[in-house]
């Protein structure tokens, strides 16, 4: 494992960690899609379901339990908990995140490494990874105001896409077998999404100022 | 060219 990789699985730990500490301290999910938190849970219990039948390493294992547990505690905060509940922006929360479901099922059955059962929600899983933050910017773009948390939070989970870039690279140039076109492609795509996120992230902390993303 | 993918990232 190279560092780049290490510094991405560490700030996506940090990613959902913000989130909960939010959640937690202010007893509020607003500003949080509820859809992209769910569409997260469905991509790490497709993802990992080779954790019974697949081992790699501890360290892989014990982040797969890690990211599967505290998503789904993130869901259940915002569905069940009966204060945090009441904080959700559900009129902001529109995106039809079923046709992102929907279309990374029919990519994957079109588009894998091999025609299994496994290997399809592999693919599934990284096709609706790659947008699976799309109802989260939408939602932030709709409210405007950014509160500080929630920019952590997306701030990370951009930036653990963008190390694991690097880590391609990385692992491009020092693997001489490394091929993983299918996670490469989704991975820019999903990295490109944070783009515009990025840039009024940079500007606001720039100019020392409160993140408005602009209507 | 054997394409190794097993998986190993998260």
């Amino acid at each position: 494992m190279n560092i780049f990789r290490f510094a991405g699985d560490m700030t996506h730990l940090i990613s959902i960690l913000v989130l909960l500490l939010k959640i937690y301290a202010t007893k509020s999910c607003s500003g949080i899609s509820r859809k992209t938190q769910e569409l997260y849970a469905l991509v790490f219990l497709a993802r990992y379901v080779d954790i019974f039948t697949e081992f790699i390493s501890v360290y892989n294992t014990i982040m797969k339990i890690v990211f599967i547990a505290s998503t789904l505690a993130i869901v259940w905060c915002m569905r069940g908990h009966r204060v945090v509940r009441r904080s959700y922006d559900k009129e902001l929360d529109t995106f039809r995140h079923y046709f992102l479901i929907a279309a990374s099922l029919v990519l994957a059955l079109l588009v894998h490494e091999k025609f299994t059962f496994q290997e399809i929600l592999w693919a599934f899983s990284i096709y609706l990874e790659a947008v699976a933050i799309l109802p989260q910017l939408v939602l932030l773009q709709r409210s405007g105001n950014v509160d500080n948390l929630t920019g952590q939070y997306v701030f990370f989970l951009g930036a653990y896409r963008g190390l694991y870039i690097l880590n391609w690279i990385y692992r491009y140039f020092t693997e001489p077998h490394f091929s993983r076109w299918i996670a490469c492609v989704s991975g820019l795509v999903q990295t490109a999404l944070y783009a515009d996120f990025f840039y009024y992230y940079f500007l606001s902390w720039k100019n020392n100022a409160k993140l408005k993303l602009p209507a | 060219l054997k394409l190794i993918n097993n998986h190993d990232e998260l």
